[in-house]
């Protein structure tokens, strides 16, 4: 039970992480198209 | 005195009369080598044959199944690529395991001492004597479990050495495969992480990840939270080198063979040590230059260590009637208890901050959990051993969590982070992130991994909140049948 919970706090961490990491990456590429 | 002038001629076991004896008459415990959750492990001398060895003094409340586990092990090997066992002793409150002495440390200490990495030629010798060792170990069906540099130990003559079997497991005819989770996270192969069972060639694996280790430094995946490693093992491709340019054919060819993701598909030992790389290894008198460099850097670092002690004792006696807490201050950078306890050992600090000021890998230490209450009651040891103990040992990877939470602790009270929403927004509310400055997003990605870290151990408290009063009772069950 440990470990599922442990699994499910570091996938949803990981999924927020790739969110944050898109938008970044998209505000980045809105820049430079708009440069 | 013949064995004084021999030094190959080893030393097989203690004799009888020693046995009997209180272990303070048989030995003179010289220096401490390293701490760790276990206890301690010191350089001493054999009285009686006058030979070097090395003692792990155990704290007996601490898990005597896997101690048990551990001496069964190393008892039951006879070969020169694994650390040999002795005899043992109970001294007080303390189990002491005499072992054989390496007297070149770990190829992780060798590393961290020189601040060097070291080249192909010295890591195709150290990978043939270990592969020795481990061709040996699963030709008697037993699996390491923990290899990774700091297990691999070398003596003055530059021979490597398996050493650390304190959750090493044994295969039997009846158990082709294991399903326990143990290992220290970077070093652990798929299979193992997946629950998927697993057999030898798991150790093979690790032996993939340690000669990337020994070549850049540090296993791949070191950067990142280990919680994370522990998910994208699995998930991505095999681990590779870095810049694969700074390294020949051969020796890229030799990790792919060890870090094949199908276990099937891994080679084996004794299919490794006929590879070029390690067939072609140069003898083990070619590690003597790197032996003697890092012995003397050693040295020269212990020396400087008592010296400032010398000066701190100086300060102390020239003026006795002042409280002088700025050379306390002084000391505290290493493990100052440590260095006065040891008194005349003082010389051996530097070993003790060599440990604790090593890379964030270094500070983590074996996992060990159990997805299973399976097969043998060794595992149920394993288990024991954190949680039924006077002082709970806690797995080094959690002592992470909460070193990085401190951490990140620091900085909301400096008010550096104003990112800290402790917890995540559903994930219907990610499009709030669109209302976000790139600054903000920055800020949230920096402090997602203490977040996690801090939720990490909520859960880890509140499961050992559970689990603490099933184990008082089984211990208060075990002592009323010790009684009766």
């Amino acid at each position: 039970l440990f470990m599922k919970e442990l699994e499910h706090i570091v996938k949803s961490y990981e999924a927020y992480r790739q969110a944050l990491l898109s938008e970044v990456e998209a505000r980045k590429q809105r820049q430079q198209w708009y440069a | 005195v013949q064995m004084r002038n021999h030094p190959r001629r080893q030393l097989k076991k203690l004799s009888e009369d020693s046995l009997t004896k209180q272990p303070e008459e048989v030995f003179d415990v010289l220096e401490k080598l390293g701490e760790g959750s276990y206890g301690c492990v010191f350089k001493a001398h054999y009285k009686e044959t006058g030979e070097i060895v090395a003692i792990k003094q155990v704290p007996v409340e601490s898990d005597l199944q896997e101690i048990i586990k551990e001496i069964s092990i190393m008892q039951q090997c006879n070969s020169p690529h694994v650390v040999r066992y002795y005899g043992s002793y109970f001294k007080n409150s303390d189990l002491w395991i005499v072992m054989e002495y390496c007297g070149a440390g770990s190829v992780s200490d060798i590393i961290r001492i020189r601040n060097k990495t070291l080249t192909e030629e010295e890591i195709a010798t150290i990978l043939q004597s270990t592969l020795k060792g481990l061709e040996y170990l699963h030709f008697m069906r037993k699996i390491h479990r923990d290899i990774k540099a700091g297990n691999i130990l070398l003596n003055s003559e530059g021979q490597a050495k398996l050493a650390d079997f304190g959750v090493a497991g044994q295969l039997t005819d009846t158990m082709a495969k294991r399903n326990t989770v143990i290992g220290t996270p970077f070093w652990m192969a798929p299979e193992v992480i997946q629950e998927i069972g697993y057999n030898c060639v798991a150790d093979i694996w690790s032996l993939g990840i340690t000669a990337i280790e020994m070549a850049e430094g540090k296993p791949p995946y070191a950067d990142i939270h280990p919680m994370r490693a522990i998910f994208m093992i699995p998930t991505n491709d095999p681990p590779k080198f870095r810049n694969p340019d700074l390294w020949s054919s051969e020796f890229q060819q030799f990790v792919g063979q060890c870090l094949v993701k199908n276990p099937e598909q891994r080679a084996t030992a004794t299919q490794l040590l006929q590879h070029p790389f390690i067939k072609f290894a140069k003898p083990s008198s070619t590690l003597r230059a790197l032996i003697t460099d890092a012995m003397e850097i050693k040295l020269k670092r212990q020396e400087e260590a008592e010296q400032r002690e010398q000066d701190a004792d100086d300060d102390d006696n020239s003026d006795e009637d002042e409280v002088d807490r700025g050379t306390m201050v002084r000391a505290g950078t290493g493990d100052s208890g440590t260095v006065r306890a040891a008194g005349s050992l003082g010389g051996t600090a530097w070993t003790m901050i060599e440990h604790d000021t090593g890379t964030m890998q270094s500070q983590l230490g074996t996992m060990v959990i159990n997805s299973d209450d399976d097969d043998d009651e060794e595992e149920a040891g394993t288990m024991k051993r954190r949680d039924e103990t006077l002082q709970p040992v806690k797995p080094s990877f959690l002592e992470y969590f909460e070193q990085k939470e401190k951490e990140a602790n620091l900085h909301n009270d400096a008010g550096e982070n104003n990112a800290d929403n402790r917890r995540l927004p559903a994930e219907a509310d990610l499009e709030v992130l669109q209302t976000w400055t790139v600054e903000e997003l920055r800020l949230r990605l920096a402090s997602l991994d203490p977040q996690m870290e801090q939720e990490i151990e909520e859960i880890h408290q509140r499961y050992q909140a559970k689990r603490q009063p099933i184990l008082d009772a089984i211990e208060a069950k075990k002592r009323r049948q010790q009684n009766f």
